[in-house]
């Protein structure tokens, strides 16, 4: 049984992307056999991996939108254990259209059923910036929804929305979907993350994860180079905080 | 004739709604009478002036989805010569419900056509972190579409979709849209920043704002107080950066 988590943040700029590929990057570093699904039309995660968004044949929009399988959509990267469903923009079309099919809500979970998604130990799904079609599938097939968040005004806002969407995804279509909220792109000097930073502990408790990301520009330099982080620079702070993540969120997938 | 400005950006996180206020705010304080149209069901716009969203009896909403004229959708703020339509949720109805009727780009460009918005200077709308029918209803009524960016990867390779949007947008329904690109969150002594910098301002030399806006954390402070960082902090970088803006953009307008 492979486990599924979903990368969802209405509030943009969150680290939602960077996040999916360096927790994947870190568990398939541990062993664990990772499939990467992007299903953002700007592609970002697919770019991140050094590929040409638009250039794959099978992408995660046929899966949604033309029920094609999920295997014809799979590449392997250049990460030992790290497999990719690349996206492109006509992940545009499925938000447009898939809302006036009958169960729309259910394509991906059925997808990600199939023999070959059970190869994969983790199924780690990177969302866009919004709260259509495409992200509730993504929540509804999800056994964990990962929130990552920054440490300011708006983002700590959000949280107020994704709250209420958790709420009627368990009522609609995923009553065990689970959720922990990460703090991403911290500033430990800074202040206003401090303050924000506390606040969120003391508002949502276990609901957020331990481990904590901070600023770290080789974050912002690996997708330049087409790899994650833990092979571009296997030692910076960003590597080993995801590191980090990765371990937590092993141990908490034992518990459940 | 009031001057529609969309503030628009398919990448999420890159100062769209911290750019509409502070610009909004500059441009009150030269004397204009500026209109602030949050467009984005996070109603970020909304919380930074101060409002609880959701508690507006008439927002953007009502204009996309009911007809509602302007003018019941207009509050004062507390900064002179700068006034407010609210956003709510609901918001996210307009973009699953528009595109299935006739002509919907046209809303919102008619609704701006009413006696009560030619009573602005100019009228600024902040836009969702996406590319359905909300942005397409403010790229079809704007003069200029202001594309704020981070001199980052992501934020880079946005723009060529940006560039697509544009075209189609031209074709389709706003011959004369206009573009700006902004770079905002600068961090001057990060050497990826200033390299895409340098990038962006050779790939699109004229198409980019001379002007600037750097990382100031008192941008982050003022949606807290619920007033525009010229009123929190008049002092700050980033008052006196969205200044130098407001200035250029008056030249810009005058100049076509
Ligand atoms: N810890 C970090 N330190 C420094 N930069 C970071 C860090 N995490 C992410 N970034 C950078 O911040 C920007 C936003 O991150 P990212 O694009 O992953 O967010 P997102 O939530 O996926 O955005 P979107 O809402 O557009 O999908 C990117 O340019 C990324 O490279
Ligand atoms: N120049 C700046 N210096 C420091 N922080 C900034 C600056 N500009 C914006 N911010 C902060 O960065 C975050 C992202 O900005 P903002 O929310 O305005 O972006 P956005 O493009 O509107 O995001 P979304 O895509 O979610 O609508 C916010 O927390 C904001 O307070
Ligand atoms: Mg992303
Ligand atoms: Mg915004």
């Amino acid at each position: 049984m492979s486990y599924i988590i979903a990368f969802s943040n209405e509030k943009g700029g969150v680290a939602k992307t960077t996040t999916t590929y360096a927790l994947g990057a870190a568990l398939a570093e541990l062993g664990s056999q990772v499939l990467l699904l992007d299903l953002d039309p700007q592609a970002n995660l697919t770019l991140a991996n050094g590929l040409e968004p638009g250039k794959s044949a099978h992408t995660s929009a046929e899966i949604l939108l033309d029920g094609s399988a999920l295997q014809d959509s799979i590449q392997t990267t250049q990460t030992t254990n790290l497999q990719l469903v690349a996206s492109s923009s006509r992940m545009v079309d499925a938000e447009h259209f898939l809302p006036v099919r009958m169960n729309y809500q259910f394509i991906l979970r059925d997808a990600l059923k199939s023999p070959e998604a059970q190869k994969f130990d983790y199924i780690l799904m990177d969302c866009p910036p919004s709260m259509g079609a495409i992200t509730t599938n993504a929540l509804t097939a999800a056994n964990l929804l990962v929130i990552p968040t920054q440490a300011e005004y708006f983002s700590a806002y959000a949280l107020r929305d994704m709250m209420t969407i958790i709420r009627r995804i368990r009522k609609d279509s995923n009553p065990d979907l689970a959720y922990r909220i990460l703090i991403t792109l911290l500033d430990e000097r800074n202040r206003a993350h401090r303050a924000i930073r506390e606040q969120l502990q003391q508002t949502f408790g276990a609901g957020l994860f331990t481990a904590v990301i901070e600023i770290d520009t080789r974050l912002r330099e690996s997708p330049i180079v087409g790899i994650p982080i833990s092979q571009y620079r296997p030692n910076s702070r960003g590597s080993q905080q995801y590191r980090i993540l990765a371990q937590e969120l092993v141990d908490y997938v034992r518990q459940q």
